[in-house]
């Protein structure tokens, strides 16, 4: 991994006194790799590469025993540093119903995360959520969601032949009424550069105000985080960031990218394909896996 | 570089950074730099034009080295997807057996998602929209059963395909991959030399992981091809350049949109080309 690499740069190094700033340079060399490697974005590699450099050059590492390990300590926590040190929470204590609205790419995992978010708003925040199909476009999406909600026993609303939006405006104006403090959205998967269905999501947030924009990332998303992450930041200001398919072996360095783009934080982890495979997220855990 | 000055430096970290950014992969990118070194010619201009077409060059190489085997059409020729979670597995079935039937071909489909909620519903649609026939069983039942079941049904129809779309799941998950490899194993065992195609598809989107990915499921059951999936969105899939030089595999498919008609033969100078916007 990382570390044996840099204890093998350092290690040249025993017997030839002080560093110097060819080493760490040729030690950063190997940060940079690791974290391409990790799919972490090419530009956020470039500006987080700059400021770890500057920590490095500085006597913590220069004067130390072991700089390898100094090196090492640095980059983990200047990643931990930007992925935000503490795990974030939801916004539950608004004026119910709370609305949360699930946004992002085809296939990210909204449909299975906005059931999995029930269950847990439900088990262990006492909530009484309501999921709602807004995705009137994918085959059986809707059916999907309603044997999602079956399982966890929570209800699913859908109006058929209605727009997403009429669909949405709908459930959250009928939320209290049918004594549900919680709704959660489902929206279709879609490309961030499609203006018509860009502006939908657009109306579906100004008809029912969320709470909670959250955009919905795959682990293994490669470079594009950072373009799919900014679009939908700027569209709607997202905020926050579930990453999905942790269970998976993917370093996951879209995690820092979408963080380092958007400034907002990811919430929960997807960790598996059944209803309980959701997870508060943890950024330290995060920082060590990118780092491999 | 050291020697040749006639390069702009500025020119190649640019290309550096494209490719990087199109998801070649760190070591993927040192290779053709490298090579894009031992063919600059010792007197050739090096402008930004030269260098991309040396670089197109050899990724073209790359791609087109794994297509040059011809696959053979059986009868029913049996085609499996398969690849992780979410990657457009089912829509591609959906997509293929709308195109082969267009094409005047007969085509069975088989639901061996039988995990997933709604899974077989959503090819249920497919099925109908492409005038395919559907081989399903109840949810939660065995895969290879469904397998077993359309492979039979894709013989006494006389049918010219049979496509099998299977349940997405990671790679890490060694009794799913078992599951997979007994998939293989039935259809093999109802239809000669078959599966004869076994199609990894590919997200644009996905990272590194994705030659992990392959490399996988190569084992599970060797694969004769990629499906390169969403390739309409902004992501460059350049993660296939190191999956088709390390398994010596093609793309064979691009999926380029949600409807039946977005699905394309693998074009690699298009896909080249891309690279570069
Ligand atoms: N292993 C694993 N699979 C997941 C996870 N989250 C979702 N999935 C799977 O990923 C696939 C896609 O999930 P969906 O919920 O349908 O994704 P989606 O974003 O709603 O898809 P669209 O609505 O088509 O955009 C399904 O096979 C899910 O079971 C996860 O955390 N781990
Ligand atoms: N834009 C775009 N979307 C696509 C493409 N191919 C598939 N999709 C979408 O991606 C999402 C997931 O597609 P599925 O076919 O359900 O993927 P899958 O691999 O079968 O998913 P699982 O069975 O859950 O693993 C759906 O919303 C599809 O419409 C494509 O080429 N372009
Ligand atoms: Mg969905
Ligand atoms: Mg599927």
């Amino acid at each position: 991994g990382l570390s044996e690499k840099l204890q093998s740069i350092m290690q040249k190094l025993k017997g030839h006194g002080k560093l110097s700033e060819k080493e760490i340079d040729s030690a950063l060399k190997e940060v940079r790799i690791a974290l391409l490697e990790a799919d972490v974005n090419f530009k956020v590699v470039k500006s987080f590469i700059e400021k770890v450099r500057e920590r490095a050059l500085g006597s913590e590492v220069m004067q130390s025993l072991t700089p390898a390990q100094q090196v090492i300590k640095i980059v983990h926590s200047e990643l931990i540093e930007l992925m935000g040190s503490t795990a974030s929470r939801l916004e539950l204590g608004q004026e119910p119903p709370i609305v949360i609205m699930m946004v992002g790419l085809q296939g990210s995992g909204k449909t299975t995360t906005s059931a999995k978010l029930a269950n847990l708003l439900k088990k262990a925040n006492n909530k009484r959520p309501m999921l709602v199909a807004c995705d009137t476009r994918r085959p059986a999406a809707v059916k999907q969601l309603e044997t999602l909600g079956t399982q966890i026993g929570v209800p699913v609303h859908h109006v058929e032949g209605a727009s997403p939006e009429q669909i949405a405006k709908s459930a959250v104006e009928g939320a209290l009424k049918s004594g549900r403090d919680l709704v959660i959205l489902d929206t279709a998967g879609r490309l961030h550069i499609d203006e018509e269905l860009m502006q939908e999501l657009e109306r579906i947030k100004i008809l029912t105000d969320p709470d909670e924009i959250l955009l919905v990332v795959d682990a293994m998303t490669g470079q594009d985080a950072v373009n799919v992450a900014k679009a939908f930041q700027e569209r709607l200001d997202i905020t926050g960031v579930i990453l999905t398919k942790l269970d998976g072996d993917a370093r996951g360095g879209a995690a820092l990218s979408v963080r380092a783009v958007t400034g907002k934080p990811i919430k929960f982890a997807g960790t598996g394909e059944k209803l309980d495979g959701i997870e508060v997220f943890h950024p330290d855990r995060m920082a060590s896996r990118i780092l491999g | 570089f050291g020697g040749r000055d006639y390069i702009c430096a500025e020119d190649l970290d640019e290309l550096e950074a494209m490719l990087l950014q199109a998801d070649l992969g760190q070591s993927t990118v040192e290779k053709i730099l490298s090579e894009l070194k031992s063919r600059m010619e010792a007197d050739g201009k090096a402008d930004r034009k030269v260098l991309e077409g040396i670089i197109s060059g050899i990724i073209g190489e790359i791609l087109s080295a794994s297509s040059k085997t011809e696959i053979q059409i059986h009868k029913p020729h049996v085609i499996v997807l398969l690849g992780v979670n979410g990657t457009g597995k089912t829509t591609s079935a959906g997509k293929m057996a709308y195109s082969l039937s267009r094409q005047g071909k007969k085509v069975v489909l088989a639901a061996a998602d039988t995990f997933r909620a709604a899974a077989i519903e959503q090819l249920e649609v497919w099925a109908e929209r492409a005038g395919a026939e559907l081989v399903k069983h109840k949810q939660g039942s065995d895969p290879s059963a469904v397998a077993f079941d359309a492979a039979k049904a894709a013989i006494n129809r006389d049918a010219d395909y049979l496509i099998v779309d299977t349940a997405g799941r990671l790679h890490t998950k060694s009794n799913l991959m078992e599951e997979l490899k007994k998939v293989g194993k039935v259809i093999g065992g109802q239809v000669e030399s078959a599966p004869h195609e076994t199609l990894l598809v590919i997200d644009a989107t996905t990272g590194q992981n994705g030659l992990v990915q392959a490399r996988e499921f190569n084992k599970a059951i060797p694969l004769t091809g990629i499906i390169l999936t969403k390739l309409d969105g902004t992501a460059k899939g350049g993660i296939v350049v190191a999956v088709s030089e390390e398994l010596g595999i093609p793309v064979k498919y691009v999926g380029v949109g949600e409807s039946a008609e977005d699905l394309r033969p693998f074009d690699a100078k298009e896909f080249v080309e891309g690279l570069f916007k």
